[in-house]
């Protein structure tokens, strides 16, 4: 007969590592650095910090003959941790803050315990983390994870004083690493880091010693995302309940008005009338069928305006223009910010760039950078949405693109949640939402690409006359 | 400043549906059916048992005007499961009787319950289970799931007499779903598990009553997969420091033999020796450096025989022969079953099937089927390593196969752990042990097809003279 067992959060990730990225030890070291900077930029951006930061992955043994242990260390100035979490935020799978509606790198609480995680099941290390909010003190912990109860555990623990008031975060712990076949795509990481987010100084220093300096280009910050409320199509039963768990509105009419975004006087009377719910009624008394019909009705009103999208923060024309010039140094950019969109109640915005000439490649097909939230995406480019728009459904031909033209797409997308297809944050799924817009995204650069082509050709013609 | 949160995997999983194959009521509806087909495969060819499976979809209200509340019901003659689990089985994520080295469908010990939270969120409704183990007694549960807490709420609670000694699941829920658009999806998932598992009477009534009955063409069972022991290859270091949490083994040597499979006396002797660890040790003695010195001499070693895969159960030559030539009724066949090969220490096995000719398609490339432990993958083609190896890496016009031929290539893989690349299980990441396989079966195959088209060719050139 079958013997029943229950696992952990921390023992399904650990069991299924390669389900968030940490498949062998070249796509582990490459999946520990995006995912220990991806945490860092979040806690500098949500403050308006202008992000420093310093990775370094150096050898444990000489000479290194990869795989190989590395030590892992990274630095920033970010807003830092809370004493009583840091143990939680780094030895706890599922825990962390980024579990709102607010466009951040994170998204799943899951990411930096992975890398601690992988760190200790291959060399048997311990994680050390320090950190200040900013005041008088700071923090440091020497932890390891108990994987199958899913909690830290806090080997030593210790308080310093904190003079300069600095603020910021320190992770610290060894992993095995196949750093030469990462290099490439660590360091393509980094750069197109930095063109999404050239207000950030990064500094890496490789097992080699070798510095890569980061340089910021600006100072300039855009507006830091916000925090927004759910919009009434993101609703289901469970949420419903989970709302009305918490309210203290003593009405529907102003559970409406209160917890759900763009909800006013007038659409939250109207909505409850096409619902069949009166507005008077104690949101705390709705029945089962009522919740049902909640829901219901919430799917099919179309009176709700479109979601919020100012809580979002997308790169802009002009920075998105900075960062392609200065990586390909194009003949020709265009470059393109659709209209805020929404996917199940979530607003979103596709911004996308073209490129030509210059130094694009001349040949392999059209040359595709994706971002999602300032992430660069770099594994699995045939399975996310903006290959498929940009290889399979947009018509280059008709914008006077050939099989050899020098081309290079760009495309960000900035939600409250992107619709990553995995754990590992690789690529994302063909929403219908997201493909509309993408592809109109880019057919709008086509345009302005082929008149470009266009007059190329033509004087390119007057001149052999 | 920030606020911090630790959230249940099922509240992990609600959040996050999509990754488990939950996206939208179209695939949702398709997502359950597999889920619970896959749950009642297991429980029958687990023990032997022929199986009997019945599932129907009906409708909650009519006309059906898709999406739309459905009725779920599946019933099976499996091993049923003890009164004290189901609660667990059914209404808690991360619990299941499959987190063993055993090759089964279910792994992640979440589908079931996937499907009962998504028919929750959709209809507020309750699942009802009813099952026995074919003792005296049923069990009937009435249950919620707490998705916050991660816990099942018994509704009500039944005791039954069983005279007829039925053994079994019976499972019922309500959910929403886009049965229209899933539709053609759902019978090519029973029609192609009805070619893998040919002994089982799969019968399925949709919403409008229509009856599809895949009547079984055998009832030869293959013999059931068996529970196995770790390879070696397979350790890192959290695993070992398990198995030496729960030996009795009171030296190294017997801790080699009694803890790992195919590792005789003579292997451990000389495994301990390179390893340089006294095979008289005591294993719970064992310090941080000795564990850190024995999986990193377990990963280099090269005198382990490979891992044991008379623990699988592959579908068999005749099995797939059989299979390729109902579906499709071809002018040829050719299948080959490579040897049993191994990745990160798990065993797995590669069959390939190819098909010329009869109803294969003439156009729109290489009809691809894939298998994974007998589950048939329907979703995400391209981004499956089987759809890389035959559409990108093969070479087939080396085989005389042009652009029209009309072919289909089969693709079957057993494992103790099917490198599933997402939480959904529809394509599996390419792993190049795997995609080593796969490619040198097809050639093989391939060679056939191209003896096969070589005679075709010469013989229709015979009779135009
Ligand atoms: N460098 C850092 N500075 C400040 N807070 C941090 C830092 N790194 C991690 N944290 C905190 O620890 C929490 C957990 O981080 P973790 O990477 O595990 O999950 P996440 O970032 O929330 O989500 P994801 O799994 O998508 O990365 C974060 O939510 C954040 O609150
Ligand atoms: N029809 C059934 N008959 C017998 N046992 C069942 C049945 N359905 C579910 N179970 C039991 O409930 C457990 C949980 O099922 P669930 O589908 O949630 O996870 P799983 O099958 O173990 O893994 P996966 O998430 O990969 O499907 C199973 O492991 C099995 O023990
Ligand atoms: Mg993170
Ligand atoms: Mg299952």
């Amino acid at each position: 007969s079958e013997t029943f067992q229950e696992i952990s959060p921390a023992d399904f990730f650990y069991r299924n590592r390669d389900i968030a990225g940490f498949t062998n030890p070249s796509r582990a070291i490459y999946s520990t650095i995006r995912e220990l900077v991806e945490n860092s930029l979040d806690a500098c951006e949500i403050n308006g910090i202008l992000p420093e930061i310093y990775i370094r992955i150096s050898p444990e043994k000489e000479p290194i003959s990869d795989p190989s242990i590395y030590k892992i260390r990274i630095e920033d100035n970010g807003i830092g941790l809370p004493s009583n979490v840091i143990p939680s935020a780094f030895g706890q799978v599922l825990f962390g803050s980024k579990y709102k509606l607010r466009q951040t790198r994170g998204t799943f609480g899951l990411g930096g315990k992975m890398a601690i995680l992988y760190g200790q099941i291959t060399t048997h290390g311990q994680a050390k983390i320090i950190s200040s909010i900013g005041d008088s003190k700071s923090y440091e912990y020497t932890l390891t994870m108990d994987i199958q109860k899913n909690r830290p555990i806090v080997i030593k623990n210790k308080t310093h004083g904190n003079k300069s008031r600095w603020h910021g975060t320190i992770v610290e712990f060894t992993t095995e690493g196949d750093y030469s076949r990462a290099m490439a795509k660590i360091l393509d990481y980094l750069k197109q880091t930095a063109i999404v987010v050239p207000y950030a100084n990064l500094t890496f220093v490789d097992p080699r010693g070798r510095f890569y300096k980061f340089d910021r280009a600006t100072t300039l910050m855009p507006k830091p995302p916000t925090e927004t409320t759910p919009h009434p199509h993101g609703i289901d039963i469970e949420t419903l309940k989970r709302i009305i768990d918490v309210t203290n509105s003593r009405t529907m009419k102003d559970f409406m008005k209160r917890h759900f975004q763009r909800v006013g006087e007038s659409t939250a009377r109207k909505f409850l009338e096409f619902a069949d719910i009166s507005y008077k009624r104690k949101p705390k008394n709705l029945t089962q069928e009522e919740i049902v019909k909640f829901v219901n009705a919430v799917k099919n009103y179309e009176g709700f305006l479109s979601p919020d999208a100012t809580c979002l923060s997308p790169l802009g024309k002009e920075l998105l223009n900075t960062g392609i010039k200065k990586e390909l140094n194009p003949e020709f950019i265009a470059v393109h910010q659709r209209r805020a969109a929404a996917y199940s109640g979530y607003p979103f915005i596709v911004e996308v760039g073209v490129a030509y000439g210059g130094d694009v490649p001349k040949s392999g097909g059209i040359l595709l950078y994706r971002f999602a939230n300032r992430i660069p995406l770099l594994f699995d480019e045939a399975s996310d949405i903006s290959y498929k728009v940009t290889n399979d459904m947009m018509n280059w031909r008709h914008y006077r693109v050939v099989p050899d033209t020098p081309l290079a797409v760009f495309v960000h997308i900035c939600s409250t949640k992107i619709p990553y297809k995995t754990v590992g944050k690789e690529f994302i799924a063909d929403r219908p939402e997201v493909e509309h817009e993408v592809i109109n995204a880019l057919r709008e650069v086509a345009r302005h690409l082929s008149l470009f082509l266009s007059k190329k050709h033509h004087m390119e013609r007057e001149k052999k006359r």
